[in-house]
C-alpha cells in the first residue's frame, strides 16, 4: 500500500459516463456496492456527486483516453486501471470500453473489476495472494461472496483502521451469516473421514454427522494455495481428498496438498477436449470413481488407477432419475447423493433407483 | 494453418517483452534513483514476475509464465508506483 492514502474518510465519486454494455442503474448498483466493501472495513464514507471534481473520477474510455497518460490495448490484456490518492488524476479510476461489462459472470463483472480498481484508488497496490481481491488477474467469484481476503483488509486497514464502531482489533471480515450452509448452488461435496465437507466460492462447510451446526471456514484457512470455486471433490480409497478446478486437480492428503499438484487431468486418462469436471464420488464399496462431466460419467478404478473403457456413458443409463448435470456428489452409507440447484436426489447404487427427492439444504438443520 | 513455430515464437517475444515494460519496469519504482537508465534486463523482470505469481523462477518465458501473462488483468503495475 501507499501511505498517507487520502488525508480524509468522507470521499466523493463520480461516474463521469457510462458504457453501453450495461444499463445506467446496473453501472451506479456496481459502483456503489463496489464502493461498499470498502467501507465495510474501514471509517471511509463514499459519497457520489453528479457534477464538478470528485476525489475519485470514473470514467469509460479506450486506448488513449482523456489526459490519461496511461493507454488501453483493446479487448481482453488490460481490463482498467486506477491511480492513487492524490490531486488531478489521483484516485481516477478508467475502465477500458473494449471489453464486455456485465453484472453475472460471462465478460467481465463490473462490481469485481470496480472493487480493484478502487483498491488502487485508496492506496493499495497488488498483492501476490491469489485469494486476494488485489491480486493482478482477473477472477469471478461469485457477487455473493464478500470479495475482500484477509489480506485486502489488513491492507487497506494499514492505512485508514478499521470502522469506528469496532474495537480496533486483528482485520476481520464483516460477520458471517449464520452458518446455514451456502445459500445458492453448492460447487463441490466431498467426505473426509467422518466429515461432509460443502465447498462454494471461498468458502467451506464442515459438517459432523452427529452435530447439527455446520462450520464455516474460508478454503485458504485450510489450504492456502488453492483458487477458491472448487468444483468437484472427492475422497478416494486411500484416505486422501482430490480437488478439481478447470482441467487441474489437487490430491490433499490429511490436511497437506501433496507435492507436485496441481496436475492436469489428462494425467487420470481424460481426454484432452475434457476441460473440466462436474462432479465425482468414489464407490468405497467397488473402489471406483465416477466422474460427471454434463450429462455423461466417466469410471475410474482406484485400484489400477485407470480409467474404465467404454466410458463415456449417459448418466441417466447407470443412474435412473439423474438427468440433470450433477453440480455435486457424495457417498453417505453406502448411498449416493446427488445435487443440482437447490435439490439433492438420494440414489440407491444397488437398486440403482432414486429413493428420494430433498432441498439441497438438509444437511445444515437450517 | 498452424501458426508457423518462428512466428509464434516471435508474437510470445513481444508480449513478454510489452508485459514486462507495462508491470514491472523500474521507473515506475519510487527507489529509482534520478534518470538512471533501467538497466534491468528482461530476464531480471521475469524473475520478478515468476516470483510475484508464485510461478518457477527461470528467468525464461515458459508455458506457465506465458499463460499467465495472457490473462485479463488490470492495469496497475506490480510493482514500484502509479501515478
Amino acid at each position: 500500500f501507499t501511505l498517507p492514502g487520502w488525508k480524509k474518510t468522507k470521499l466523493t465519486y463520480r461516474i463521469v459516463n457510462y458504457t453501453p454494455d450495461m444499463s445506467k442503474e446496473d453501472v451506479d448498483k456496481a459502483m456503489e456496492k463496489a464502493f461498499k466493501v470498502w467501507s465495510a472495513v474501514t471509517p471511509l464514507i463514499f459519497t457520489r456527486i453528479q457534477r464538478g471534481i470528485a476525489d475519485i473520477m470514473i470514467a469509460f474510455g479506450t486506448k488513449a483516453h482523456g489526459q490519461c497518460p496511461r493507454f488501453f490495448d483493446g479487448p481482453l490484456g488490460v481490463l482498467a486501471h486506477a491511480f492513487p490518492p492524490g490531486n488531478g488524476l489521483g484516485g481516477d479510476v478508467h475502465f477500458d470500453e473494449d471489453e464486455d461489462w456485465t453484472i453475472g459472470s460471462v465478460g467481465f463483472n463490473l462490481f469485481l473489476v470496480a472493487a480493484h480498481e478502487f483498491g488502487h484508488a485508496l492506496g493499495l497496490s497488488h498483492s501476490s495472494d491469489q485469494r486476494a481481491l488485489m491480486f493482478p488477474n482477473y477472477a469471478y467469484v461469485s457477487p455473493s461472496e464478500f470479495p475482500l481476503s484477509p489480506d485486502d483488509i489488513s491492507g487497506i486497514q494499514s492505512i485508514y483502521g478499521s470502522p469506528p464502531n469496532t474495537p480496533d482489533k486483528r482485520p476481520t471480515t464483516p460477520t458471517s451469516p449464520k452458518t446455514c450452509g451456502p445459500q445458492t448452488p453448492v460447487d463441490a461435496i466431498t467426505t473426509l473421514r467422518q466429515e461432509v465437507i460443502f465447498l462454494k466460492g471461498r468458502h467451506l462447510w464442515r459438517i459432523y454427522p452427529d452435530n447439527s451446526e455446520a462450520e464455516r471456514e474460508l478454503i485458504s484457512t485450510f489450504w492456502p494455495n488453492l483458487p477458491p470455486g472448487i468444483e468437484a471433490a472427492y475422497e478416494n480409497t486411500k484416505d486422501q481428498i482430490l480437488l478439481f478446478k478447470g482441467n487441474k486437480f489437487w490430491v490433499i492428503s490429511g490436511y497437506q496438498v501433496l507435492f507436485g499438484y496441481p496436475k492436469n487431468i489428462n494425467t487420470l486418462g481424460f481426454p484432452k477436449a475434457v476441460k473440466k469436471v462436474d462432479a465425482a464420488v468414489c464407490n468405497k464399496n467397488t473402489g471406483k470413481t465416477d466422474f460427471f462431466i454434463g450429462d455423461k460419467y466417466w469410471r475410474f478404478d482406484e485400484n489400477s488407477q485407470t480409467m474404465e473403457k467404454g466410458y463415456p456413458r449417459l448418466t441417466v443409463s447407470e443412474f435412473p432419475g439423474i438427468s440433470q448435470r450433477v453440480d455435486a456428489v457424495f457417498q453417505q452409507k453406502g448411498l449416493f447423493y446427488f445435487f443440482h440447484g437447490s435439490k439433492q436426489w438420494e440414489f440407491d447404487p444397488i437398486a440403482k433407483k432414486v429413493i428420494r427427492e430433498i432441498k439441497s439444504n438438509s444437511w445444515f438443520n437450517c | 494453418l498452424p501458426i508457423h513455430p518462428e512466428k509464434r515464437n516471435e508474437e510470445d517475444a513481444k508480449l513478454v517483452q510489452n508485459y514486462l515494460n507495462k508491470f514491472y519496469s523500474a521507473e515506475t519504482d519510487p527507489n529509482q534513483l534520478g534518470w538512471k537508465i533501467n538497466v534491468e534486463s528482461t530476464a531480471e523482470k521475469l524473475q520478478k514476475m515468476q516470483q510475484f505469481f508464485g510461478l518457477k523462477v527461470t528467468g525464461k518465458p515458459d508455458n506457465e509464465t506465458l499463460q499467465i501473462m495472457k490473462n485479463p488483468r488490470c492495469g496497475v503495475p506490480d510493482v514500484g508506483l502509479y501515478g
